[in-house]
């Protein structure tokens, strides 16, 4: 473990309480994308799944079980409690785009041809793109709570750290993987535009606007 | 060097 990983998992698990948070308080799920929420409830199953069979910490297992409950809770909010608060008119983007491609890539590039394997893959390749729906929810409706855009900077934030986490283990632990690696830098680049605006906007207590 | 099998991030 090291510093960057460390900051960049509180971060993850800070925009997943923000985000359960803000939909809880508010009674709300107005400008979050629930496909944006069922890609990441599929992308912390498909990778846990050695969460029984491959104990690593305390840390790490608890870390797990407390991801996939508290995203399976917000979906639960989303499509359930609080369905009537769900923006599906903007929430539009066609995630079977995602999830099909990410699927074939998994079966043709991955470290090692076995079911575990394969599925770890698909879940770095989804996590790279899931959060597009959320982007492209923002970019009709034009505009983000600034709750969300909270939300979105610790959620781009954390994958930028395990960049630097990835740097500093392949110097001290001569650890590498080629795979995460280059999703990572995807997942992280697909943030630029809204780290940009975050930065510029958000920061200065301005309410995070796409120009029109 | 520990390769890429050794899953030990979330």
């Amino acid at each position: 473990m090291n510093i960057f990983r460390l900051v960049g998992d509180l971060s993850h698990l800070l925009a997943i309480f923000v985000l359960l948070l803000k939909i809880w308080k508010s009674r709300s799920c107005a400008g979050v994308s629930g496909k944006s929420q069922i890609l990441f409830a599929l992308v912390f199953i498909t990778r846990y799944l050695d969460l029984f069979t491959n104990f690593i910490s305390v840390y790490n297992s608890l870390m797990k079980v407390i991801f996939i409950a508290s995203t399976v809770a917000t979906v639960y909010l989303m499509y359930i409690k609080f369905k009537a608060t769900y923006d599906s008119n903007h929430d539009t983007f066609r995630i079977e785009f995602l999830v099909v491609p990410v699927g074939g890539l998994a079966f043709l590039v991955n470290h090692d041809f076995t079911p575990l394997e394969i599925l770890w893959t698909f879940s770095i390749y989804l996590e790279s793109v899931a959060i597009l729906p959320q982007l492209f929810m923002i970019s009709k409706t034009g505009e983000a709570e600034t709750i969300t855009s909270h939300y979105l900077f610790a959620l781009g934030s954390y994958r930028a750290l395990y960049l630097l986490n990835w740097i500093y283990r392949y110097y001290f632990e001569g650890y590498f993987d080629l795979i995460a690696v280059v999703a990572g830098c995807v997942q992280t680049i697909l943030y630029c535009d809204f780290f940009y605006l975050y930065i510029t906007k958000v920061m200065w207590g301005k309410k995070l606007s796409l120009p029109a | 060097p520990a390769g890429p099998s050794v899953k030990d991030e979330l």
